[in-house]
Parts: C-alpha cells; sequence; structure tokens
C-alpha cells in the first residue's frame, strides 16, 4: 500500500522546474534566453572566438483575455565551436549531459540547462526543438524531443547538409508558452549586463514587437582563455581519491600524488606523505579505506603544496571590466571609475578571483529603492534576482562601512562584483545567488574596501572643489 | 579535445552538495539529522502512529587544533512503518527512490534527502551505513555503502534476525565529518520547533557531550492523515497529461476524464469537451499532439470543475498548533495567542492551505535584531535558513502595515506560519525558503491580517487597563 520507485533526472526537474528557474511564465522565457545564451557565449570564448550571437523570439499565438501567456518561438545562433553529431541529441535531450564537468572555468556546469529550456518548450507545447549544428564540415540537423521519463532523446529527424561556406557554430530553435512582455525589462537588463562583462560580444536581439536591440561589440580583445588543470590536493575527499586509484595506472604512491596532483612535485610528493603516514613505494590499488581517509585528511592539512593553479580561471582583467563598464554605463571622463582585480585566493582546493570596480557620477540615477545600485557576475553571468540572499549583497550592505569613505545614502554608487571560479559556491540551480562562504566573502571585502579607499580621494576632492568654488 | 559525458544523480549532488543542504561541517550535521528526522516523522504519521523518536550523536573522533571538524556518530531509531527488505538498499543508496512521489502531503518530496545524508557521511569517513528496519515481520539489517558514479546502492552485508518483539520501525547508523559545536544552536532549535508543530512526537536527543533533551509529547491526538488524490485537471500539462494516455484502459475521452482526473463527474467531462473541441467518444491514444495542447489549454481555462479535493491534506488544526505554541514558547493563560486556519485554496492546481498564528506576551522575548520573531513551518518542516528570501518574511515585512493594528517596533511579538501542500514552492533543494507564488502569499497575508484584528483589540485593551491603573 506503500508504493516504491524511481524518477529519471529529467522526471525530477519536470516535476520541479521552479528549482530550475522555470518558476512562472515571465520566468521561464527569461531562464530559457539566459540558458541558451550562456550555452552560445560559453562555445565561442572556448575558442577565444569573438561571439557573434543573434537572438529572436516571435509571438506564434497572442496571450488572450482568458490566458496571460503566448506561444513564442526562440530561436538563437551562434559562431561558437557547433557540437559533434553524435553528441547533439544528448546534450539537448539527457539531464546531465555536458562539456563542462571538468575543471575549467565556463558558465555551464551543472549539464542540465538546455535540456531543461527544451523540457518546458515541450510541455508548453508540444512541440518537437530543432538544432542545427556543425563544427566547420557537414551540417547536422535535429528535430528531436525528450522522453523525459528515461532522460532519454527521441530523434524525430536527422538531416546532413553540405557546408559550402564551412561554417561553424549552432543554432537552436524552439516553442515554449510564457509572458514576454513581464519578463522584457528583466531580460533587457540580461543581455546589457551580459554585453557589461563581455564587451567582446557583438548580441543583437529582436523581440515579439519586432523590436531590434544590438549590443555591438566594444572591442576584439578576449580575457585570455582558461586551461584545465588537475585537481589541488586541498580539495580531495574519500570519493575523488578512490576514483583517482582505480583509474590510475601507476605502481606507486609517490607517483601517483605527481600524476593525478597539481601543486605536487617530487620532493613535495615524498614530504606529504611522510606526513600522512604512507610508505610513498604503496600500490595505490592497494590502500586500505583507513588509508584513504588519512591520506584526505592529511590533505586538507599540509601546508607545504604550490598554491592552486589559476590558470584554469579567466578574470576580464581590468582594461576589459573598464571598457565594458564605461560603455553600458555611458560614464563620462568626469565620473569615478576604479576597478581592481585581486589576486587568486582558494577555497575548499578550488581557485578563485574576484575581480571589482565602483563607478560615481552624475550621469548614474539612484536603484529606485535608494539602497546602492549592485550588478554581480559569476564566471561572466549576470545574476539578476534574490540579491538580498546573495553574499554580494551582504558584503555591500554589512560588512563595509560606506560612511567612512564619505559615501552618503544619496550618493548614486554603482558597485560591480565578478566573481571567477572552477566552482562557483551557487546556493541553487537556478544561479541566481551565491552562498557565504568564507574565503569567498573575505576576497569581495577586501576588494571593495580596496576601490573604496580611491572612492573617498575623489569624493573629498569634489566636496573641496565644490567648497572653493562658493567662494 | 572537448569531451562529453554524462553523470548519474549522485555523482550531481556529490559534486553540488551545498544544492542539498550540505554547504559546510556545521550546516553538514544539520541537514543530516534533518532530512533522517523528517523521514522518521513521515513513517510515523503515515500509519497514525505517535512517533516516538530517539536521535544520538557520538562523538569518535575529536576535533583538534589543525581541523575544526570532528568525525561523529549519527544514529536515529523510529517506530514507525518500517521499509521493506527489497527497498531498504534503494532507499538510502539511490538518488531519486522513494515512497513520496505521489499526490498526497508529506515531509519527503524529492527522493534523494536519505541518500545525499548517507553519500556524505560516506565522502567525508568512508564508512558504511547501517540500516536496520523491519515492517512487522522479519528484522533485516543492511551495511551498505553508495556506489557514487552509478547511484546505485553496493550491499556489504545483509542479515536477517528474528523479530520476537513482532518490533516494526527503522534505524539509521552513519558516521560522519561535522562541526557540533556551531550547529548546536540550529540543530536545538529545529528540534524545539519540531516539537512545536508535533506536539503528539515524543522526540530524545543525546548530544555528543552526553546531554539530554527530551522533547515529551503533550497530547495522544494527530491531525487526521492525508489521502492520496487524482491530480486535478487545471494542474495538467502536456507531459502528464501524455503519460496518462499511455497508461489508461479506457475507450473514449468521457471515461478517460473521470477516472484519471478528481473533479470531473459524467455531465462535468461533456460539458468540458464539448468546450475544449473534443469528440467525447475519441479513443485517448488517438488524439493528436494538437489535440493535447487544445485540452490543456482548455483544462486551465474550464471554470465549472469541483474546486481541488483538499484530503490530501493534513492541517494541524487550531488545537494542535494551539497546543503546540502554547508548550513550546511557555505562554500563559495572560499572554495573547490566536491561531486561525484557512480554507484550502489552489496554485497550478495544487491544494494548499495556510495556518497561522500570533502570540504576544511578557514572556517573549523580542528577536536579538529587533525584528519580528516568525516562526515558518512547510508540511511540518521548520524552516530556519535564509528567511529574507522567504515569501513568509515578505509578507510579515512589506504587505502588513502592523502599525495600524496597533503593533510598534518593542511589541514582543510571535508570528507562527504553516503551508500545508501536495506542492510546496520551494526554491532550493535545500528545503529552507518558499518562493512567492502569488496564491501563496495572498493567503499568508489573509491569514495574519484576521488574528492582527484580534490582536488589535487585545492590545487596545492592555493600553485602557493601564490608563485606568494609572489614575
Ligand atoms: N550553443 C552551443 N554550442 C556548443 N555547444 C553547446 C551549445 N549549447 C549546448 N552545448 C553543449 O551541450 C552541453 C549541455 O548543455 P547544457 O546547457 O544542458 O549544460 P551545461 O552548459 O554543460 O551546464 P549548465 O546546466 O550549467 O548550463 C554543453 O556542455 C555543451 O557541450
Ligand atoms: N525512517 C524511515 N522509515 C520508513 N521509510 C523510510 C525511512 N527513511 C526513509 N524511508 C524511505 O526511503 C525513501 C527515500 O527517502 P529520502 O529521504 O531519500 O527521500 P524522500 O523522503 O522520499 O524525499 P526527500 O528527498 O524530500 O526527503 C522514502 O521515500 C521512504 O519511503
Ligand atoms: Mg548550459
Ligand atoms: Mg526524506
Amino acid at each position: 500500500e506503500i508504493t516504491y520507485q524511481s524518477i529519471s533526472p529529467s522526471d525530477f526537474f519536470y516535476r520541479n522546474r521552479e528549482i530550475a528557474g522555470f518558476s512562472n511564465p515571465s520566468r521561464a522565457i527569461y531562464a530559457a534566453v539566459r540558458e541558451l545564451l550562456e550555452n552560445s557565449l560559453d562555445a565561442c570564448e572556448s575558442i577565444s572566438i569573438p561571439p557573434k550571437i543573434y537572438l529572436r523570439i516571435t509571438e506564434i499565438t497572442p496571450s488572450d483575455a482568458e490566458r496571460e501567456s503566448a506561444v513564442y518561438v526562440l530561436r538563437i545562433e551562434d559562431n561558437g565551436t557547433g557540437i559533434p553529431s553524435e553528441h547533439i541529441p544528448r546534450c539537448f535531450g539527457q539531464v546531465f549531459y555536458g562539456s563542462k564537468y571538468n575543471l575549467k572555468q565556463a558558465r555551464g556546469t551543472f549539464g542540465l540547462g538546455g535540456t531543461i529550456t527544451v523540457l518546458y518548450g515541450q510541455i508548453t507545447t508540444h512541440k518537437p526543438v530543432k538544432v542545427v549544428s556543425s563544427t566547420g564540415v557537414e551540417i547536422h540537423e535535429y528535430e528531436m524531443m525528450i522522453d523525459i521519463e528515461y532522460n532519454r532523446p527521441m530523434i524525430l529527424r536527422h538531416t546532413v547538409l553540405e557546408n559550402k561556406k564551412g561554417w561553424r557554430g549552432t543554432i537552436v530553435e524552439l516553442h515554449l508558452e510564457g509572458d514576454y512582455t513581464r519578463s522584457m525589462s528583466k531580460l533587457y537588463e540580461y543581455l546589457k549586463q551580459t554585453a557589461m562583462v563581455c564587451p567582446y560580444a557583438d548580441i543583437t536581439f529582436v523581440d515579439p514587437k519586432g523590436r531590434l536591440y544590438r549590443f555591438e561589440s566594444a572591442t576584439n580583445v578576449m580575457p585570455k582563455p582558461p586551461k584545465t588543470v588537475r585537481p589541488h590536493p586541498h580539495g580531495i575527499d574519500v570519493e575523488t581519491l578512490r576514483r583517482m586509484t582505480a583509474t590510475s595506472k601507476v605502481k606507486n604512491m609517490k607517483l601517483f600524488m605527481i600524476e593525478q596532483f597539481q601543486g605536487v612535485g617530487v620532493m613535495t610528493a615524498e614530504k606529504f606523505l611522510n606526513f600522512a603516514g604512507i610508505d610513498p613505494k604503496t600500490d595505490p590499488k592497494s590502500l586500505s579505506p583507513d588509508d584513504v581517509v588519512k591520506l584526505v585528511r592529511a590533505a586538507k592539512e599540509f601546508k607545504e603544496f604550490l598554491r592552486p593553479d589559476a590558470s584554469c580561471l579567466s578574470p576580464l582583467g581590468e582594461e576589459l571590466l573598464s571598457t565594458g563598464i564605461r560603455k553600458e554605463l555611458n560614464l563620462t571622463e568626469k565620473d569615478f571609475l576604479r576597478v581592481y582585480q585581486r589576486h587568486p585566493s582558494t577555497y575548499s582546493g578550488f581557485p578563485f578571483i574576484v575581480e571589482a570596480a565602483i563607478a560615481l557620477g552624475r550621469s548614474l540615477s539612484k536603484n529606485e529603492e535608494g539602497s546602492k545600485m549592485i550588478y554581480r557576475f559569476a564566471n561572466r553571468i549576470p545574476l539578476l534576482f534574490d540579491e538580498s540572499s546573495c553574499v554580494v549583497w551582504k558584503v555591500v550592505n554589512k560588512n563595509i562601512n560606506w560612511s567612512t569613505y564619505k559615501v552618503s545614502n544619496d550618493t548614486p554608487l554603482v558597485i560591480a562584483v565578478h566573481l571567477c571560479s572552477t566552482k562557483i559556491p551557487y546556493k541553487s540551480v537556478g544561479k541566481e545567488f551565491l552562498a557565504d562562504q568564507p574565503e569567498v566573502e573575505k576576497e569581495i571585502t577586501n576588494a571593495l574596501r580596496h576601490i573604496a579607499r580611491y572612492l573617498r580621494l575623489y569624493i573629498s576632492r569634489n566636496i573641496r572643489l565644490a567648497k572653493e568654488k562658493r567662494r
């Protein structure tokens, strides 16, 4: 009389789609656009190609007095890597499938955003998704749906087309129900903030009313791309170590430490294994569960590994961040703008970098609620919701005493914080706010305090000039 | 050079365990206790047995100067339904497996809490979990671990024991690393608030220091248990309808509507199908995708289905909620306490009930931050974190003008809100805060305003008495 059952991952997110960000008709439009745009930007940046993205939302069934949602076709085109034919169906038809499960900075991380977007479109309109992609050779066109109960794609049609122009990239076209009018302002804000941190991207957006929004690129300079790295010993746990010993082919623990981890040289490996009480000649496959636990504990406490390698990160850099902010906020030379990039830091063995900026100027309007205007970014993704639950908001409103920097409640201040990491401490699958991880919080606080000292000089100078003028 | 891979659901939550609530060593202890306790309470209530739960945390490896976390054994015993032997391994060793995927109120809903707790213990200590359970016949003892890469249990040992006393219930014992000292106060608060809404439960907790906390039951009266119901047409979407047509054996749509849905009688079925433009004699298996979409749209707009059946819900009721609050807040007869249960309402076809209470009295201390003390519950689960992101906080602090009820910022007010539903609008897998679903927000607002009117009378009367006293 109690019945037990299992459900597939797609079934889980079908039943709990609010957890993935698809909580209501207007939010669904926003979520769909962002998931697809983030995939396109990742694809271009991974081969250091300036993104050229064309996004269009077309209304095909209008809303009416009875129903506020309309049916739209959402179409996005990019000039990115393209997807190899054999992976296209699972990339969009299977939850927990993707290319971003490694230790390298990217917007994507969970392997479900694209699939959940296709799923949402399917359950509201019963229409298949069309994916056209090429890695430079032939063009593959798939028409498919998701078998939600079994978390697998159902291919309705697969056509191979000639690629005369040598096109490379991806086109996704799907139907979905939503409320574009309600989502409009957040959507526009998302695109604007994306342009702010990706000034090298060219984005065109045509909305259901036929209005064209063009975010032209301001530069062709792109940040240095990230590299995939091996894990750092500080982030190790029992399961990761167990998997490493299962796949490693080396015959002793000393070589194992050097092969599997970053930051471990010959001397360090020896020293660490002695510290951990493990004979360096031990065969990794012969470690007992207690040895594994001993190693994991020792790895967290051993102080002599090299600092985590930050080449897996790709901060924007002060130049690019400056360019983007100046352009999107229309700052003039008289306005104050200071950007600052911190050195790499780590939490739980994952490296991260905080970049921040503060801008102040007449041209900036105050946030409607009279609170400070905060722009939050994680791996170049603008975070627009749940501000008061985010560690960035906590730092700005609780950790920093702005009056000591001569900032009053009326000062039209803009604060921007960008966090890069191979593991962004998202508190939810919907990627809207960050957990108050102590090391991350400390870095954001220090970054803003550093810039605020220059802000104080600027404000003091303006006060002084104003006084002199009055005399 | 771009590698594609899939990961299992357990691997996903292993990599992203903060999303399930296991974000740091102190939070992990809290998450582990709550997930196991919620399972035990569900198990007892589902057979209307007053829960007798024994919870113990034993320290077996202390923390030291280097490492703040210690290793504990967490053990919980209940007198609930027990779990049939063939289901025990998957209940604790497979993510997305459980008995609560149906339309009936319960604390559990995702099918992953118990498994993630076992997973966390395993990756921090490499020790197996021990589960002992009986549904009244034999006692089954399992020692098992999770194969995280494949989301399946690994049974190390399975023993069948004689059950001389006819015991029925479940015992779970696992090792985990954590910081009990930091989690202590939240844990105690969680148990206290659980006792507040489950005054029929008897909970004993022995902590690592050997201190015993006993939450005795205040009554043997239990709320009327919920029943499993069929879905309501307002909540239908394309995927659910498609699955129903695949499993249904009836030959025409008229019988299909009556069989598959609640709130649909013979007359209503006919009327609705005409409204939707579908011939009542159509075979469900012959519906085209366009017909399915037409039906789903029409179902949302049709106004003449019966209101959703709230027998799938189990509110506490005003008596039980009163008892619990009086006991846990030590209210006296002179204090003000008013509870109120709203009629059932719905959102997206899911029924829900709001129960609320306001208490005011000298014995109540003010919340440290000077803000109102808010107790939030969802299906009898106390929500202790992320208060400012929760719709309940929004209602209390934004929707209600307390000064019109003669409440000042110094008034030591306690507000309790309990939401019951077959679909709680959790914003995250960690079950800590609720989305501001419009219908839910409206019901909470109306419930509190209703009680606040009585509060105003009480406060006015006290003011008047105080004035008379002074003359
Ligand atoms: N426009 C695109 N160009 C190239 N590859 C793409 C594109 N869109 C999706 N992909 C591929 O499909 C995979 C799955 O995408 P999906 O959005 O579901 O997950 P993800 O981006 O890896 O993670 P997340 O859920 O965090 O977004 C990606 O990892 C990527 O390899
Ligand atoms: N103490 C218990 N007594 C009886 N059954 C239990 C007990 N603990 C777990 N179970 C069974 O194991 C299943 C899985 O538990 P788990 O906590 O993983 O998921 P859930 O409770 O269904 O959902 P949620 O993830 O929301 O907690 C439950 O659905 C229940 O059937
Ligand atoms: Mg993605
Ligand atoms: Mg559970």
